[in-house]
């Protein structure tokens, strides 16, 4: 898991 | 971006636009579950709250997609419960969907990549996302069958969420990109389509209407 919160999908 | 993502926010797109032509055009949402489209409402509203917080400008697609998406879903809801309620086919679209949303609610609240309230929001609408077709399926398997739009609707609405599966697994191999709980709530929404998927190919496909054994 990357780790980023921002989900960049819709 | 990918190829695969790009096909499945079409294909999303174009399941919105067919029930909404289909309702439309009709002027009828017989076949139609309110409570299918209501849950996808609330899926939009929850996991794109982020517009309505800091509204940012409409710089982006993603940003336009978000609002077509939660404009169209809460239209298609006033068009069933309102303009052509008097077709709204009530009766059998009778699966509670408190057994849905409690159960995505309580999940989200347990399993969650952060626990904060605009994650645990995204996470609710992965989940309730991944079973709010549920409703739809029902009343399909208690009036025996589905009108041939309402299918197209069914596979377009299907595919996406499979062609976001292609996405993710193009997304891991190339830039090692993994969302768990997108993953998992995907897969689990995609397996609930595969009755229906095998009707379509093997009926609709070929000119007949879906007639499930009543």
């Amino acid at each position: 898991d990357n780790g980023q919160l921002y989900h960049d999908e819709l | 971006m990918n190829i695969f993502r790009l096909f499945g926010d079409l294909s999303h797109l174009a399941a919105i636009a067919i029930l909404l032509l289909k309702i439309w055009k009709t002027r009828s949402c017989a076949g139609v579950s309110g409570k299918t489209q209501l849950l996808f409402a609330v899926c939009f509203i929850t996991r794109y709250i982020d517009l309505f917080l800091h509204f940012v400008s409409l710089y982006n697609t993603e940003k336009v997609m978000k609002l077509i998406y939660i404009s169209a879903s809460v239209f298609t809801c006033y068009l069933i419960f309102f303009k052509f309620k008097a077709t709204y086919d009530g009766n059998h679209d009778s699966m509670r969907a408190e057994f849905l949303i409690v159960p995505a609610a309580g999940l989200a609240c347990l399993i969650n990549t952060k626990f904060d309230a605009i994650e645990i929001l995204w996470t609710f609408s992965i989940y309730l996302e991944a079973v709010a077709i549920l409703p739809q399926l029902f009343l399909i398997s208690k009036t025996g069958e589905a009108e041939t739009i309402t299918s197209h609707y069914l596979f377009a609405q299907g595919s996406y969420r499979a062609l976001y599966i292609l996405n993710w697994i193009y997304r891991y191999h190339y830039e090692s990109h993994v969302d768990t709980i997108a993953i998992v709530a995907g897969v689990v929404q995609t397996i609930l389509y595969c009755d229906f998927f095998y009707l379509y190919i093997t009926k609709v496909v070929k000119g007949q209407k879906i007639v499930l054994p009543a």
